[in-house]
């Protein structure tokens, strides 16, 4: 069977409410070593990678390596239903076609469970290659949601390059253009708001902001996120998980016509 | 649109 108790059960509705408008319906995969996910969008252009250790559950069971088929709006759905602080368990039998959620409050006055069918989903894993990276930016979750949304209202697309002297995002369209750079750094009074940048060589890729604008739908989980880019290949944007794990996206680029 | 890659053209399937 497969049980797991997460204390920071609004973590789990956090992660749901920043994917599931990208991918509807997704395989969780359950292993000694933690519980997954990895999804593609319908368009086949981005890809989910979520990743949760067994030892960032207070307890945790499985004793048989499983695939949960769920809808991801189905299941914000019934993780709507538990209290911010409530201790959320997930349960499910080896041969089962049904997931148990059980939410606990603080103070243990209150117990629920819902349960929520499985779904058989056929889904292809790919294999995501180690990527020695040109360029890792890490800047505030929110400044990025920010620059995201800024640029939306300019254009469709978005051009980021990294050079020494920081980081531009570009766009353009019918109201004109938009640059907005992010420099290092790293003296920021609060630490929440630093910026790092580690540059091995100048890169620029063009990217659809639709894509990075979903992608910050994340921003509640993490103080910071990070874009890492190399040339002709897809940026990840990470969101670290603290003490967990994290949830990455990662998005094909444009070619330049 | 236009000039958009797939991921799966960079990332193998398993």
């Amino acid at each position: 069977m497969f049980e797991a108790r997460l204390v920071q059960g609004n973590l789990l509705k956090k992660v749901v409410d920043a994917v599931k408008d990208l991918v509807t319906d997704a395989n969780f995969d359950c292993s000694s070593s933690g519980f997954t996910l990895q999804a593609m969008d319908n368009s086949h252009v981005s890809l989910v990678s979520l990743s949760l250790r067994s030892d960032g559950f207070e307890h945790f069971r499985c004793d048989r390596n499983m695939s949960m088929g769920m809808s991801l709006g189905n299941l914000a759905k019934i993780l709507k239903c538990a209290g911010n602080d409530d201790i959320v368990t997930m349960k499910a039998a080896d041969d089962g076609d049904t997931v148990t959620f059980m939410f606990e409050s603080p103070k243990e006055d209150r117990v629920s469970d819902f349960e929520l069918k499985l779904m058989d989903i056929d889904s292809e894993h790919l294999g995501i290659p180690d990527t020695d990276y040109a360029a890792t930016v890490t800047l505030p979750a929110a400044e990025y949601q920010r620059i995201c949304r800024d640029l939306s209202s300019i254009g469709d697309t978005v051009v980021i390059s990294a050079t020494k002297d920081g980081v531009k995002f570009s766009s353009s369209g019918d109201v004109g253009t938009a640059n907005i750079t992010v420099r290092q750094n790293t003296t920021a009074d609060k630490k929440e708001e630093q910026v790092s940048i580690d540059l091995k060589e100048p890169v620029a890729l063009t990217f659809a902001l639709r894509y990075l604008n979903s992608f910050a739908k994340a921003t509640p989980l993490a103080s910071h996120v990070s874009l890492s880019m190399a040339r002709d290949l897809p940026v990840m944007v990470d969101y670290q998980i603290s003490d967990m794990g994290h949830l990455r996206f990662y998005l094909a680029p444009k070619i330049e016509d | 649109g236009a000039g958009q890659r797939n991921i799966t053209s960079f990332f193998g399937k398993h």
